[in-house]
């Protein structure tokens, strides 16, 4: 089933995880049986959900034996939204738990588990290119990047989509990249703007829709919450995400 | 001579590369001499000075044999301010060269050549907390933690202080923490300015200085240059540095 979805960046920052817990939340709300699994060693999905590192079981238990895959997956309160978080991980422990990751048995075996049980499945990348982003691009089938609209973001870009094409070629044939996503975009700034043109022009998959730079996301880590639960008035930041759901869903219906 | 400084964080984006550059310059604007080392395969030095992945020799060149030490080592318009990029490296190689970077003997070996000719030497480094980051630690004499002022940086932050404490304890023992410094601080926005509320109040060891978010680093970035040469009327933004670099003079100098 062609349901798996990495989001990845060689550049830190740029928005992988804020991506993946919303377009996540808005494919559950649109009624699609979704899991969001966290790979970053930091685990970073957990921290955008106020829970702590030591406050959920998840993948690091499961791979280093002390539990079983079901209880590692938990639900959410989106009945349609399960999340595979990192799970209680000694940081000083982060490169065995890298190199336990990297072995693709571990992670393939994994999903292969769950893959029927879900209709879309997203994966939360550290950044960089390293072990950890490898493997998630030897299972996925689709791939979306997240671009920071900053000068040192686009140069590095064009390492990652090295990376997509060198993967592609030799290790996961299925692999598609859906495309490029501006984040922080700031149009009224020059270098972001500037950026912005040359993205435009310049690349071959970008989606159309742009996640602008706003204060509400900080607000909603804080809250511990996907924008779309924050409470008031719909942010129009989360229709961001609700346009780039679509899109997402027009590519993969043409590829 | 206790002159390494490494630069870490495990939250990707807050600033790592921005100080490591800044802090440089500042220094050898000093009259010390000064060498920046790229440590990260992103190799986002060569990015904040305009260069693409490819222009320069590097560290990658000489550990794959390609290009002596003294090549690889670069001079820059500060005659006291020397580079060590990351050199010639395909990304698809990442994992590899991760991999040769932590065999402790060539970084170790490297610096042990260079370490008496420079009064400073910085490093920058990947985000997280994997094998480089680790290989930065065990030879480094001091570390110097930016914090992101948000909240999603500042609940990362106690895996950052875990392994530094680790490392300080079981691999090298004349490691300290300088200090945590504040970047993309706003203090106008109320997320924000409650992380730095924690932070001022929860930990031990926090520069006075903190980095205000300015535009001014796009526009620097986006130049090529280091803020202090941005030219024109030095940017406030640049001070900040220069306050920052006597702050890091005077808690070595009390170590
Ligand atoms: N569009 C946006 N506007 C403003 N802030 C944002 C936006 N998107 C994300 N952020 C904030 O910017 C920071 C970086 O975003 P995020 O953590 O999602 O990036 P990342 O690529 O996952 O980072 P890492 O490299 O650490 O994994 C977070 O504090 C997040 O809350
Ligand atoms: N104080 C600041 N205000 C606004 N922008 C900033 C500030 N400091 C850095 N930036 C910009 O934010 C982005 C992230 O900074 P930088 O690349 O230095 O972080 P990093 O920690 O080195 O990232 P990485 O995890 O990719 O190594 C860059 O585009 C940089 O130009
Ligand atoms: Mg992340
Ligand atoms: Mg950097």
């Amino acid at each position: 089933m062609k349901n798996k979805i990495a989001i990845i960046s060689t550049k830190g920052g740029t928005g992988k995880t804020t991506s993946a817990l919303n377009l996540a939340v808005v494919f559950a709300e649109r009624g699609r049986s979704v899991l969001l699994v966290d790979l970053d060693p930091q685990g970073a999905i957990g921290h955008s959900l106020a829970k702590g590192d030591t406050e959920w079981v998840g993948l690091a238990d499961y791979l280093m034996g002390r539990a079983p895959l079901e209880t590692a997956i938990i639900a959410t309160k989106l009945s349609t939204l399960s999340i595979l978080p990192r799970g209680k991980l000694d940081p000083v422990d982060i490169v065995q738990y890298e190199m336990a990751l990297q072995s693709v048995d571990s992670i393939a075996k994994i999903i292969e588990a769950v893959d029927a049980d879900f209709d879309c499945i997203f994966f939360d990348t550290p950044s960089g290119l390293g072990l950890v982003t490898r493997t998630a691009l030897k299972i996925a089938d689709f791939v979306i990047l997240p671009l920071q609209a900053e000068p040192l973001a686009l140069r590095s870009i064009g390492q990652t989509l090295r990376v997509i094409d060198h993967v592609k070629t030799n290790e996961n044939e299925s692999l598609e990249l859906l495309g490029i996503l501006a984040t922080m975009v700031q149009l009224g700034e020059e270098a972001s703007f500037n950026v912005m043109s040359t993205v435009w022009s310049g690349f071959a998959t970008v989606f159309e829709t742009v996640i602008p730079r706003a204060q509400v996301f900080s607000a909603a880590s804080e809250a511990g919450l996907p924008i779309a639960f924050l409470g008031g008035r719909i942010p129009p930041e989360a229709r961001r995400f609700e346009a780039l759901a679509t899109e997402i869903e027009d590519r993969i219906a043409l590829l």
